[in-house]
C-alpha cells in the first residue's frame, strides 16, 4: 500500500 | 596541483565503506574549504552527502576546484591495503587522469603508493536547503545499528514515530510487528550513550529497512547518530566524522498510495 517517493520530489537540481 | 595528508587515514577507510554499497561512482569535489561529495543511490531515493573540511587535514593543497571522479569499488580494494593506522596521502595533477594513494605506516618504515585512474562522472547536483526539524534524536550510533538490524528480521520497512513519550521504531510482516520504544536518556558521565530527542511537533515517517541497513554501515565514523525528521521531508541521519565534517544520507519516505 505505501509507495517510495524519490528524492527529486524533495530536492531540486541546483 | 591537488595534495592532501589525512593522518588517521582510517576516516577515508570508513567513509568509503559506508558508502559504497549505495553508490558505485562519484565525484569527490574539491575546493579550498575540503572535500566534499554528494551522489544518490540508482534508484534516487536516498542522497549521501559528505564533507571533510581542510583544516582536518595536517596538510591540504588544492590550486583551484576540481571534481575527482571515482569507481568506490576500486577506491575500496585500494584503500583495503592500507593498514588503519596509516597515514593516507591523496594527489593529482591539474588535468591529469590519475590519483596517487600513497600510505605510510606510523613509523615510516613502509611506504606505498598506488595509482587510480580517474573517471569522467556526470553527476547531478541536488540543492538541499537548510530546513527546522520537528524532531531532532540523537542516540548511540550502535543501539541505531541494533533496531534497524533486529526490525529487519521481522519486516521490510520502519515506521518512526516521535512524541513526547519518546521514538518509537515499528515494523510489521508476514510472522508478526514489532515495536522498539526508545526513551529520553541522559548519562551525564557517558555523553556517548545519550539518547536525547527535542520535539516541535510529533512526526511519523515510514522508510525501507534496507536503506537505513546500508546506512549504518557508517556506526564506526561515531559513537553517536542524529536522526532528523519533519512531516513533509527527506529523514536526515547523520554520523558526525570527528572534528572534520559529517557523512549524511537522506532517504525519502514511503507514502500510503
Amino acid at each position: 500500500p505505501c509507495i517510495q517517493k524519490k528524492i527529486l520530489n524533495y530536492f531540486s537540481r541546483d | 596541483m591537488f595534495e592532501v595528508r589525512l593522518v588517521q587515514g582510517s576516516l577515508l577507510k570508513k567513509v568509503v565503506e559506508a558508502i559504497r554499497e549505495l553508490v558505485t561512482d562519484a565525484n569527490i569535489d574539491c575546493s579550498s574549504t575540503g572535500l566534499s561529495l554528494q551522489a544518490m543511490d540508482s534508484s534516487h531515493v536516498a542522497l549521501i552527502a559528505l564533507l571533510l573540511r581542510s583544516d582536518g587535514f595536517e596538510h591540504f593543497r588544492c590550486d583551484r576546484n576540481v571534481s575527482i571522479g571515482m569507481n568506490l569499488a576500486n577506491v575500496s580494494k585500494i584503500l583495503r591495503t592500507a593498514g588503519n593506522d596509516d597515514i593516507i596521502t591523496l594527489k593529482a595533477d591539474d588535468d591529469g587522469d590519475l590519483l596517487t594513494f600513497m600510505f605510510e605506516s606510523p613509523n615510516q618504515d613502509r611506504i606505498s603508493d598506488i595509482e587510480m585512474k580517474l573517471m569522467d562522472i556526470k553527476s547531478e547536483h541536488l540543492g538541499i536547503p537548510d530546513a527546522e526539524y520537528e524532531a531532532v534524536i540523537k542516540m548511540p550510533s550502535q543501539e541505531f545499528l541494533r533496531i534497524c538490524k533486529d526490525l529487519s528480521n521481522i519486516g521490510d520497512t520502519v515506521v518512526i514515530s516521535v512524541t513526547k513519550e519518546g521514538v518509537k521504531f515499528s515494523t510489521r510482516g508476514d510472522i508478526g510487528n514489532a515495536n522498539i520504544v526508545c526513551r529520553q536518556n541522559t548519562t551525564l558521565d557517558k555523553p556517548d550513550d545519550s539518547t536525547i530527542i527535542q520535539m516541535k511537533e510529533p512526526v511519523s515517517l515510514t522508510f525501507a529497512l534496507r536503506y537505513m541497513n546500508s546506512f549504518t554501515k557508517a556506526t564506526s565514523l561515531s559513537s553517536s547518530v542524529t536522526i532528523s525528521m519533519s512531516s513533509d521531508l527527506p529523514i536526515v541521519v547523520e554520523y558526525k566524522i570527528a572534528d572534520m565534517g559529517y557523512l549524511r544520507f537522506y532517504l525519502a519516505p514511503k507514502i500510503e498510495d
